[in-house]
């Protein structure tokens, strides 16, 4: 039964993409079935996969507005266990024209009920906002990861966050749960890193994943050749720390 | 006669708040009154500059309704020839409240068309997005920063940002030029850096900032303090960068 989880925060460049790319591959790496959900117009997961979102003809994008089947976009990436159901630019129009739908946070939730039997992960990036496509994620999510950047700006947005999280429970996703907050770009160096990592867990307390992404060029290059980190330099810090959050993932959901 | 102008780009954490209070923070500190403007519901302008949003009662959120008029919600900073106008987490339903009324992409700038006289520059700080506040200030502008992060991500959503531009230039501002492009968070040590430096440069050509704004940890700190880098540590490699920056956009602009 896949679980369902976005990677949601609506302040930009925390390593959203850089956690669903890398979290997505790790999960695939450790054999767990996964899938990878770009909802994000920028389509910065689809070419960090290697997929140049220009070419694409079915996204995400045309399952929401109904114009094409879930098993019609879904693509193979260079890793086994790893499929990616592409964004396009066009999603920029998805939530203009989404609002006068019927039941329109609901549209993601059911146009991937069928797929996601199929695999053990679904992992879903979300764009730096809380408008209708971040809404639609969270309403067809089991839980969310919460990627804060160890600055001091990160901080301020947790509040919104929360809010809304609080509001989809609410109205739209009664089991909506937090998987864990996780520090990223954690920069053992500076004072600020540690503050604002100090700050994080006092808020959060035990929901703080164990495992922290520190911050390694390796991640912001790995994007540049399309590929995760752990293809890219299966060495690099920033990938194994990749793959101590998907086991921490797993253990923590090991009655899957 | 105020040059208007807004740091934009849709791509996350690219340094577009770090840009807005330090380039105004340096254009006051040349005695050249400026105002900055926070149209993001994240708010992290207001907040870097030291005013809580949530006490913030005539936000830009209320002048663009019309609920308050522009002078009473202008605020002095730390800063002489400095001055704020804050946001309002409640932005967050701007854009849908915008979206039925008549000429909903020139609210702003006939908001701040009075306003303008009594400043040199004026700054709008931007959303990750490109939505209809961002179309907003890019409508209300003679000009507009774009930073971009020397990272791989940042220059996927380059097209898409001058798409925008060409089309508010065509149908709501035809006087919108690009100020510059502004490479932030330079990082001399890294190959990463230097290739999407380059990359940048043979794309942009002369409309670069000679400035350059490097990774410096200071510029990141100095929010927390809700100072500009300038007040908090004027001797720092990005307080610098920044100063360097305002003194290029001063001579660009002689005839002021
Ligand atoms: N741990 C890390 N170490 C170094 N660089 C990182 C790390 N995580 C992310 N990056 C880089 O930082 C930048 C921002 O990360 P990313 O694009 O993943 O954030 P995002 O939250 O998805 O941004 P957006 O809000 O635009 O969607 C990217 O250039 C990425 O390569
Ligand atoms: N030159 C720099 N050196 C080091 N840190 C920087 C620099 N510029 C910005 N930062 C830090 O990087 C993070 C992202 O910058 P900032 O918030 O200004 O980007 P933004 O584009 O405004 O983000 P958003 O898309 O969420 O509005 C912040 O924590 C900021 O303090
Ligand atoms: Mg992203
Ligand atoms: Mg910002």
């Amino acid at each position: 039964m896949g679980k369902v989880i976005s990677i949601a925060n609506q302040k930009g460049g925390v390593g959203k993409t850089t956690t669903a790319i890398n979290l997505a591959a790790s999960l695939a790496a450790i054999e767990h079935p996964t899938l990878v959900i770009d909802i994000d117009p920028q389509s910065n997961t689809t070419s960090g996969l290697g997929i140049d979102s220009k070419t694409v003809t079915n996204s995400i994008y045309e399952i929401m507005i109904g114009s094409a089947e879930v098993s019609e976009s879904i693509r193979q990436t260079e890793l086994d266990f790893l499929d990616l159901i592409p964004a396009h630019i066009n999603l920029v129009g998805a939530e203009i024209e989404m609002i006068d739908r019927e039941e329109r946070e609901r549209i993601l939730k059911k146009a991937i009920a069928d797929v996601r039997e199929r695999y053990d992960f679904v992992i879903i990036d979300c764009p730096p906002s809380l408008g209708l496509l971040t809404i639609n994620a969270l309403t067809a999510s089991d839980s969310i990861v919460i990627p804060v950047q160890c600055e001091y700006f990160a901080l301020e947005g947790l509040g919104q966050l929360l809010n809304t999280i609080k509001i989809v429970r609410q109205h739209l996703n009664p089991e909506l749960d937090i998987e864990g907050v996780l520090l990223t770009m954690y920069d053992t160096r500076t004072r600020l890193s540690n503050q604002v990592a100090e700050e994080v867990k006092r808020y959060f307390d035990d929901r703080v994943f164990k495992s922290v992404i520190a911050r390694n060029v390796r991640l912001a290059e790995a994007p540049s050749f399309g590929k995760p980190a752990l293809l890219y330099d299966s060495t690099s810090i920033g990938s194994k720390n990749y793959l101590a959050l998907a086991r921490e993932i797993i253990k923590k959901n090991r009655k899957l």
